[in-house]
């Protein structure tokens, strides 16, 4: 454990929160697209299928346990208590499309031909893509609420962070994951042009809007 | 043996 894999960590779990209190407070799930929500959902199922067998900290199990939890309850009340709210007509981006690469990347590039480690491969990859639905909704309605670009700016960080954590612990202790590397920084090049458009619309009191 | 046959992040 070292700061960058700490904040990074900080990161993931308040983007889950912020999303979640966002849903329950404002009990709308209007401009959030539940296709991101179900993929990062499979993501987390595919990836913890290890809390069964292998344990490493107290910490990981809970945050693993954390991320399955919030990740279904998101799932819960976009589909489900807060349906109505739910803009479905504007979330429409086929998960199929992410969902088949990163399936057929997993058969692809691997640490061994076992079940569990095609699921994490399968996870890894699919976690760089999962975001496409949400980004596609709001290119698609043109804006977005303040707390859902927060939402994202969070989200976006956790895996940036990652990047100097496995900076930092290639240079430390000589750990070097290639496939979590290069989904990495593809999950972080997605989120770039929302980065710029983060800073220079909502931390300046804006609104955050794209052009169509 | 793999190089990260072990994850330990999240």
């Amino acid at each position: 454990m070292n700061l960058f894999r700490l904040m990074g960590d900080v990161s993931h779990v308040l983007a889950v929160f912020i999303l979640l209190a966002k849903i329950w407070r404002t009990r709308s799930a209007a401009g959030i697209s539940g296709r991101s929500q179900i993929l990062f959902t499979i993501v987390y199922l595919a990836r913890y299928m290890d809390l069964f067998f292998s344990f490493i900290s107290l910490y990981n199990t809970v945050m693993k346990l954390l991320f399955i939890s919030a990740s279904c309850a998101t799932v819960y009340l976009i589909y489900f208590k807060f349906r109505a709210t739910y803009d479905g007509n504007h979330d429409t981006f086929r998960i199929e499309f992410v969902l088949v690469p990163s399936l057929l990347l997993a058969f692809i590039f691997h640490y061994s031909m076992s079940f569990f480690e095609l699921a994490w491969s399968f996870s890894i990859f699919l976690e760089a893509v999962a975001i496409l639905p949400q980004l596609f909704m709001v290119t698609k309605t043109g804006e977005a609420e303040n707390i859902t670009s927060h939402y994202l700016f969070a989200l976006g960080s956790y895996r940036a962070l990652y990047i100097l954590n496995w900076i930092y612990r290639y240079y430390t202790e000589g750990h070097f994951d290639p496939i979590a590397v290069c989904a990495g920084i593809v999950q972080t090049i997605l989120y770039c042009d929302f980065f710029y458009l983060y800073v220079t619309k909502v931390l300046q009191g804006r609104k955050l809007q794209v052009l169509p | 043996k793999a190089p990260n046959s072990f994850h330990d992040e999240l």
